[in-house]
C-alpha cells in the first residue's frame, strides 16, 4: 500500500470518464473499464457508480506527455499509465498515455486497455505495486490471455487488507454497467484467405482444460521448440517456459503470445540462423519471428514435399549443423534439407530402422547442445545426431527439474 | 524474448531516469565519482531485489532488460506522494 495507506472511506466510489482514446470504440472503452472496475467489486465491499459530469472520486482520461501533473507520459512504450492513491482532488484519478496504442484484445501489436485499467485502478484504491511476478499489480505489463481474467491471490490479499472481503448480497458486477464477455477476437494479423481454417476454434469461453502440474509424471506434450536461447513446452493452450534467465519455469498461454494461432500444436521446430520458429497442425503450419507471424502463413504442409496421404506431422526436430530437419510421421521420418526448402531423396526412412529403441508415434522433438530429444508418452529419448545412437531415456518433464 | 542491448552510455542514461522515476534516485553531484556511482549501485540493488533478480548492484543486462518493459508509472517504493 501508500504510505499512510489512504483508502477511501466509503463503499460507494463513482467514477467518470473524461475523453476517450481513437484506438478504441467509446462502447469498447467504457466496457474494458467497466469490467476493469468488476475485478475489484468482485473482492470487496465496493461498489463502483458512473457519473457522467461534475467531479467523481476516480477520474479517468486518456493524455500525451505533459498533461498538467508532476509525471509526464514519455510516447510510445516506456511507461503507459499512472493513478493516484485515494484522496480528494486528483487522489484516485487515472490517466492513460495516449501515444500507446490501446487495444481491446491481448495482441502484441497494442496494450490491452482492460489489463492496464485494471492495475491503475488497483492503486486509485490504495494498492502501490506488487512484486509477486503474476500478480496483477506488478509493475511491468504483461500480455496475459483476458478471457476469464482472475486476479492473483497477491492482488486479492492486498485489497482486502484494506476493504475487507466482499459483503455476500454485494458480491454482484458494478451498477453502472453489466460486464460483457469479449464476443469475438480480432487476430493480431488476419490469417490469409488461402486456407478455410483462418478462424479459430476458441471462439466461445468454454472452461479450458486444465493445465497439468510441471511434475505430473504421465504429462506428454504436443510440441516442443527453441526459441531465441529459451525452450518451450506445448500442451493444449499452454506453455511451459524454460528460460536461461529465469531460474523457475514460467508458464503462459499460446494465444498470450501468438493470439490468432490455435491452441493444441502437432510439432514446432526453430530455424535458429534465420530467428524463426514453425508451428505444424494438421495439414497447415506457420512461421513466426518472435511474437510476429509471417505474412502468407498459415501454408499447407505439402508445400514441404509431404505426399498428399500425409495429414498431420507428429513432430519435428532442426539440426543446425547439417541444416536438415527430421519430421516425424506414424513409423516414418522425413529429413528436409533447409537450405535447399526440399525433401532429401531416400525419404521416408522407418524411425525402427536409423533410431534404434525409439517408440512412436513420436509425440514431439526437440534438439539442443547436438543432441535430439525424442518425446513418446511419458518418456523422452536423448540421442547423439551424429551417430543416431541412442544415448538414454528420461522422463519426459525432465526439463522442469522434477 | 530478450535481444542484448548495446550502447553503454545510453544504456547508463537510461537506467538513471528510470531509477529517478521508480525508485527515488536523486542524482546529487559530489566530489567523489565513486560516490556518484556507488548511490547508483544501491538504487540498482534495491530493483534488482523488487524484481527478484540476483542483487549485484550492477547495470547488467537482465536488470536492463525488466528497466525496458512496458510499465506502470507509479514508483516502485514507498517514497511516492
Amino acid at each position: 500500500t501508500f504510505p499512510h495507506t489512504p483508502t477511501w472511506k466509503k463503499e460507494d466510489v463513482t467514477y467518470r470518464i473524461l475523453n476517450y482514446t481513437p484506438d478504441m470504440l467509446q462502447a469498447d472503452v467504457e466496457e474494458a473499464i467497466a469490467r476493469a472496475f468488476q475485478l475489484w467489486s468482485s473482492v470487496t465491499p465496493l461498489r463502483f457508480t458512473r457519473v457522467y459530469n461534475g467531479q467523481a472520486d476516480i477520474m479517468i482520461s486518456f493524455a500525451s506527455g505533459f498533461h498538467n501533473d508532476f509525471y509526464s507520459f514519455d510516447g510510445p512504450g516506456g511507461t503507459l499509465a499512472h493513478a493516484y492513491a485515494p484522496g480528494s482532488g486528483i487522489g484516485g484519478d487515472a490517466h492513460f498515455d495516449e501515444d500507446e496504442n490501446w487495444t481491446k484484445f491481448t495482441t502484441y501489436s497494442g496494450y490491452n486497455l482492460f489489463l492496464v485499467a485494471a492495475h491503475e485502478l488497483g492503486h486509485s484504491l490504495g494498492l502501490s505495486h506488487s512484486n509477486v511476478f503474476g500478480a496483477l499489480m506488478y509493475p511491468t505489463y504483461m500480455p496475459v490471455d483476458t478471457r476469464d481474467y482472475q486476479l492473483h491471490q497477491d492482488d486479492i490479499d492486498g485489497i482486502q487488507a484494506l476493504y475487507g472481503p466482499p459483503k455476500e448480497s454485494s458480491a454482484l458486477p458494478t451498477k453502472a454497467f453489466p460486464p460483457q464477455e469479449p464476443t469475438e477476437m480480432i487476430p493480431a494479423e488476419a490469417p490469409t484467405e488461402t486456407s478455410p481454417r483462418e478462424e479459430p476454434t476458441e471462439t466461445t469461453p468454454s472452461k479450458p482444460p486444465q493445465r497439468p502440474d510441471d511434475c505430473d509424471p504421465h504429462l506428454t506434450f504436443d510440441a516442443i521448440t527453441t526459441l531465441r536461447g529459451e525452450t518451450l513446452f506445448f500442451k493444449d493452450r499452454y506453455v511451459w517456459r524454460k528460460s536461461p534467465y529465469f531460474s523457475e519455469i514460467e508458464h503462459d498461454t499460446i494465444f498470450s503470445f501468438w493470439p490468432s494461432l490455435i491452441a493444441g500444436f502437432d510439432a514446432a521446430y526453430e530455424v535458429d540462423n534465420k530467428d524463426r520458429v514453425l508451428f505444424f497442425k494438421d495439414d497447415q503450419y506457420w512461421a513466426v519471428s518472435g511474437y510476429s507471424i509471417e505474412s502468407g502463413f498459415p501454408r499447407p504442409i505439402q508445400n514441404l514435399g509431404f505426399p498428399t496421404s500425409v495429414r498431420k506431422i507428429d513432430a519435428a526436430a532442426h539440426d543446425q549443423n547439417t541444416k536438415r530437419t527430421y519430421f516425424f510421421v506414424g513409423n516414418k521420418y522425413w529429413s528436409f534439407n533447409e537450405n535447399t526448402q526440399s525433401m532429401e531423396r531416400g525419404y521416408p526412412r522407418k524411425i525402427a530402422a536409423d533410431f534404434q529403441g525409439i517408440s512412436h508415434p513420436v509425440n514431439a522433438a526437440l534438439q539442443k547442445n547436438g543432441y535430439f530429444y525424442i518425446f513418446h508418452g511419458s518418456n523422452q529419448y536423448e540421442v547423439d545426431i551424429k551417430k543416431k545412437k541412442l544415448i538414454r531415456i528420461m522422463k519426459s518433464n525432465s526439463w522442469f527439474d522434477c | 524474448f530478450p535481444v542484448a542491448p548495446e550502447k553503454e552510455k545510453e544504456d547508463l542514461q537510461f537506467a538513471k531516469k528510470y531509477l529517478e522515476s521508480f525508485y527515488d534516485f536523486k542524482e546529487e553531484k559530489t566530489l567523489f565519482r565513486a560516490k556518484d556511482l556507488n548511490q547508483m549501485s544501491d538504487k540498482i540493488r534495491e530493483m534488482q531485489s523488487f524484481f527478484g533478480l540476483e542483487v549485484t548492484g550492477e547495470l547488467n543486462h537482465k536488470t536492463l532488460d525488466i528497466m525496458k518493459q512496458p510499465r506502470c508509472g507509479v514508483p516502485d517504493v514507498r517514497s511516492y506522494s
